[in-house]
């Protein structure tokens, strides 16, 4: 229905506005209806604004800048309706050190709460994790789990 | 319904039976480069239900049967089952007072395929049904694969809706 | 013909007129997520005659002239020179006893854009002429764009014969 | 031509036999004509084995395997006929510890011949380049080119 979608706009936007500051360090973040009398038709614009930067086109951002983004709209989602788990394939390769740091204190936040499975060949991410799985090929072509490290 | 545990035999290049238990908290996956990380991914994408072959980065389902290595001939039949914790009863009924729920999926190299749950055979439709408004299957928040992190905010409007709707 | 240097003004994030010489062997150009390193090889993908604004990222052309910050308001031009080594005199008639040789492309926010070899103004065609058979241009091997690593093995077959006529 | 086409597929596996085990530390590549009776027309089918694994369809190699095949791929056209300068960004993301060292010594080899300008945030591929070129934002917004620090 109508006001529920307003309604999820409006709830994904407050948590977004914890989010995105908090990855980029500053900035902000929104989600609009492309039109707004005909929510259960139109199609969602994401608007974005960096630090110190004008409000620019989604294409112009640069490879970490759009995955860090993509990060503060998912897990701003995340918050408002929690899916039961979240499976992250090396979301942190794009990013440098100092965004790496802030995506690892983040993802600690919402650790707390909701069950985090994530694939990564960063150490830094590693050290966030509670626990450690080794995926290791010993015999060619056949993947072997190697036992569980706990941090 | 978060996840305690995959055992998976014959899928992709797991082909010894593997187990892996989860807790709660992160959990991280590491290991070289082809070493069988994302095929993880791709067993929970396809034990919940996923029809698509290409989504698990293959052409055809049978793809995911173990096709064989340098020391191995190839099987005949992949199976994994996920067994997810029900705690707080979030399960459709008749599955609202067991703790924990263990869905199975099997295909065959003749093409049939079976689905269980608690190792009952059941439907497609079952598996459904028992994930409906539980949150669990391939939402598309819930699973971002490897490479997807820099498109996502680029898809158009009209697919940025669904990400909308499934709060809504 | 290798690259000795590049010179940008307002071009995309680098405002203030910029030089960047590159001597032989492997140069890293390193930095901060954002800070312009991709914005460089846009600025050479440009300078060499492209004209797609979506391979640089853009929806028109116009999305190349610096649009401002917080501290400094947009500019109405942007400019890039690249000079290209020509020890060998692989580059056409008129040029090949020059050393070196300088292409410069202007665009202003009005539409105009504007061309010059050595400093002379020139058409996009003579541009597209000085560097037939010397390589340079955006053959498709020699310029790999960010995120493109894993999907280009992956083209149909009908691309893949572009990098062998290329060879052919 | 249509022998130019042969020819021209004949080199590169020439040098694909070389670059493909050299980073894999085995296996091989090939590519193949889909109709070999009309070089001009057919496309084009490359062929991978990974040490010790079945031959599979690309589609089916990992991130990782898939940069590391494209990279063996583009080192062997350029040995055929070496483009003036090679613009590579952030071609190592996907690449795991082992197989950036494989990376590294290969760019090393074509670097003596050939102009590489490599853009990457990790330290190890760092070490291999001559010289680093950093870029700052220290005014938000405004890309500034720092002194040059030959390694
Ligand atoms: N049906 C199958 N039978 C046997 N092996 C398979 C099958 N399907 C895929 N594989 C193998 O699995 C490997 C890919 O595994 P996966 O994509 O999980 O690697 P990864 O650990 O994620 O690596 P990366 O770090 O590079 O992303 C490939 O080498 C492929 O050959
Ligand atoms: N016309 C323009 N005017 C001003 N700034 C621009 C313009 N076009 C792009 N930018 C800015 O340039 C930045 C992107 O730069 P670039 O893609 O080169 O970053 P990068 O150094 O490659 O980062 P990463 O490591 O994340 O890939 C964006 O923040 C964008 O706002
Ligand atoms: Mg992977
Ligand atoms: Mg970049």
């Amino acid at each position: 229905s109508k006001e529920r979608v307003h309604e999820a706009i409006k709830a994904i936007n407050e948590k977004l506005s914890l989010t995105f500051p908090t990855l980029f360090g500053g900035g902000q973040a929104e989600l609009e209806l492309t039109d707004p009398d005909d929510p259960l038709g139109a199609g969602i614009e994401l608007y974005v604004q960096l630090p110190g930067k004008k409000l620019t086109n989604l294409n112009l951002l640069s490879g970490g800048e759009k995955a860090l983004a993509t990060l503060a709209l998912l897990f701003a989602v995340y918050m408002v309706k929690p899916s039961p788990f979240c499976l992250l394939d090396e979301v942190d390769a794009p990013l440098d050190e100092a965004n790496t740091e802030r995506f690892n204190s983040m993802l600690k936040e919402i650790g707390r709460e909701a069950q985090i499975i994530l694939i990564t060949h960063n150490q830094k991410v590693m050290e966030a994790a509670d626990v450690l799985y080794g995926v290791t090929m010993e015999e060619k072509g056949i993947s072997k789990l190697l036992s569980v490290r706990l941090n | 319904m978060k996840i305690n545990r995959v055992e998976m035999f014959g899928f992709k290049s797991f082909v010894n039976k593997t187990s892996v238990s989860f807790s709660e908290g992160i959990a991280a996956i590491v290991g070289p480069n082809g070493c069988g990380k994302s095929n993880i991914v791709d067993a929970i994408r396809w034990v919940l239900g996923e029809q698509s072959p290409r989504q698990l980065r293959g052409n055809v389902m049978e793809d995911v049967i173990f096709a064989g290595s340098e020391s191995r001939a190839p099987l005949g039949v992949a199976e994994v089952t996920i067994t997810l914790a029900n705690g707080n009863g979030t399960a459709p009924p008749p599955f609202e007072n067991m703790s924990e729920i263990a869905v199975t999926r099997r295909l065959y190299r003749s093409g049939e395929s079976e689905y269980l749950i608690n190792k009952a055979p059941c439907r497609l439709k079952d598996i459904v049904y028992l994930f409906m408004d539980t949150g669990v299957g391939t939402r598309a928040y819930s699973i971002i694969d490897q490479g997807q992190i820099g498109g996502f905010i680029e898809a158009k409007p009209g697919e940025r809706r669904i990400l909308v709707e499934e709060v809504a």
